[in-house]
């Protein structure tokens, strides 16, 4: 029995024992980023880890803060991301990128890939909660974004970005409703992550579909090769699929692997917070998953993971538990009525291949 | 001149409001993204690099070589840097790979350069954020259309948090 997700839940669901940290002993590193003008406090992430870190080797402060730390009041998602991804990926050096202290004129994210391309030592693991509509954005601005994404995965660097926490998204085109995807989590040159309950909220059980879980499939990329196979099966499989006027089907589709993203336990300003919900959770918690990984590859004198997908989708999700119960949300009206897309086995456009089974994992990304 | 972003949205988010424009004297900071060369080669890299069935899997570039193959052409980087001068923009910096340019100018300067655009500070979201952005289009001129893919810091206000607190779904489970 439990009452909400702490990092002793995320552990035991996704078969983290108490060896499974990092070994201290690499150049390992993960980071967080969020641009939401918020902080975060090493005291939160002390009392967090003194309250829930009891049962794995783990670390208390940030190795590097990039960017400024104002001294006002510690945001929620700020403190979210440092506290899940430093339990997943426990014992590993982790940065936080803060954009506090920025000009007023610069525009948080834009700032976060200049510093992409101006430090040539970065971590390996990079956790994303940023997304914005689709066509709010121009596609001179998307394209050039996309190929940042480029620059980073032949670097070898693994861009984890949240699916949404809007389900299919609606919007109205000429009078007619239809989904709306969401960018970068349509990026090709990213890992997307949805998100997914428990069956019962209270016990560790198997997950189902978080109904807030973004995913979809994009009006700006084409469907990348890498994930032809597995769409086309789902596409011709799914007995529940919206009509296809609401979405379109040769676009690149997301996500492509989930984690929990309801009911969290968090630290922030000092008191612990119930009930924190959305895809900025789970996508810390599969980000310090892989970073493992990264650390048992290091050890073993091996590239880190770098971009995921092709291993991902060519072992068609092993080592990941499928979720193939529950839809998400999408346009409340009379045709769809609120459901957008719904799970199913193998990939789906709401869990991708679904959530980590981190000894599967492992042997499947040790050896791809 | 012509627009590089006539399709970006322009709106004001809920919850934001205009402080007025900026005196022309006051500094801002603007990012040129510039434009890249060698874009299929860097696609081929990333599949190559990424792929576990290629031989060259895991053999990933360093920023050295990644600016390497996308650096600006001397071109860009020469019709661009007149363009600014020309303006009187001096204090401008290159990222390594040499494919964003960051400006520290005045308002007046910048107005000068972005034709079109009017900056105004705005506060607004959970943090009371304050931002310099125009609603305007702006344009540039034509001979930059093959060296700039856009200008940054105009037009994009800082996302909000879709973090929820969702009790009902444990409480109504609790319920049942």
């Amino acid at each position: 029995l439990h009452l909400g997700v702490t990092p002793a839940v995320i552990r035991e669901r996704y078969n983290l024992t108490a060896r499974d940290v990092g070994s201290g002993a690499t150049n390992n590193s993960q980071a967080c980023a969020q641009f939401l003008d918020q902080y975060f406090h090493d005291s939160d992430l002390a009392k967090f880890m003194h309250l829930f870190g009891g049962t794995f080797v783990h670390q208390t402060s940030i190795a590097h803060v990039v960017g400024k730390q104002g001294r006002g009041r510690a945001g929620i998602e700020a403190s979210l991301d440092v506290e899940y991804l430093m339990s997943a990926g426990a014992n590993i050096s982790t940065w936080v990128y803060s954009n506090p202290g920025r000009h007023e004129a610069q525009e948080p994210f834009l700032q976060w890939l200049l510093l992409l391309s101006n430090e040539s030592a970065l971590p390996y693991v990079h956790t994303v909660s940023y997304g914005d509509d689709e066509d709010s954005l121009s596609s001179t601005y998307i394209q050039r974004v996309n190929t940042e994404f480029m620059k980073a995965a032949a670097r070898g660097l693994t861009m984890l970005f949240a699916s949404g926490d809007s389900g299919a998204g609606c919007w109205s085109v000429s009078g007619r409703h239809q989904f709306r995807p969401s960018f970068p989590a349509s990026s090709p040159y990213v890992t997307t992550v949805g998100g997914t309950s428990f069956q019962n909220p209270f016990l560790v059980t198997n997950e189902i579909v978080d109904y807030i879980s973004g995913g979809g499939f994009s009006n700006v990329f084409p469907r990348p090769s890498y994930q032809e196979e597995a769409v086309a099966k789902f596409l011709s499989s799914s007995p529940h699929l919206p009509p296809s006027s609401y979405y379109n089907a040769s676009g690149r589709a997301y996500p492509d692997v989930a984690a929990l993203s309801d009911g969290y336990w968090v630290v922030s300003n000092s008191i612990a917070i119930p009930w924190v919900s959305g895809t900025s959770a789970s996508t810390p918690v599969f980000g310090g998953i892989l970073s493992l990984i990264n650390e048992h590859r290091i050890l073993n004198g091996q590239p880190p993971l770098g971009f995921l997908n092709p291993s991902l989708y060519q072992k068609h999700g092993a080592g990941l538990f499928d979720v193939t119960h529950g839809c998400h949300e999408s346009c409340l009206n009379e045709e769809v009525q609120g459901q957008g897309f719904c799970s199913g086995p193998g990939w789906d456009p709401v869990t991708g291949w679904g959530t980590p089974n981190f000894p599967d994992l492992l042997k499947t990304l040790l050896n791809p | 001149s012509y627009s590089p972003e006539p399709d970006q949205q322009r709106t004001l988010p809920p919850g934001w409001v205009s402080l007025g424009r900026l005196d022309p004297e006051e500094e801002l900071s603007l990012t040129f993204a510039l434009r890249q060369r060698n874009l299929e080669r860097l696609a081929h890299v990333v599949q190559a690099v990424s792929d576990p069935r290629s031989p060259r899997y895991g053999k990933y570039l360093t920023l050295e070589d990644v600016a390497e193959l996308v650096r600006p052409s001397p071109l860009t980087l020469r019709t661009v840097h007149k363009w600014l001068l020309g303006a009187g923009a001096w204090n401008c910096h290159l990222v390594i790979t040499q494919d964003f340019l960051t400006c520290w100018l005045s308002v007046r300067q910048a107005e000068l350069l972005l034709s079109g655009a009017e900056f105004h500070r705005y506060v607004g979201g959970p943090a009371k954020t304050s931002v310099v952005r125009s609603l305007q289009p702006y344009q540039l001129p034509q001979a930059l259309a093959s060296h700039v893919d856009f200008v940054g810091g105009l037009h994009r206000f800082p996302p909000t948090s879709t973090l929820r607190q969702r009790p009902e779904r444990q409480v109504a489970g609790a319920v049942s």
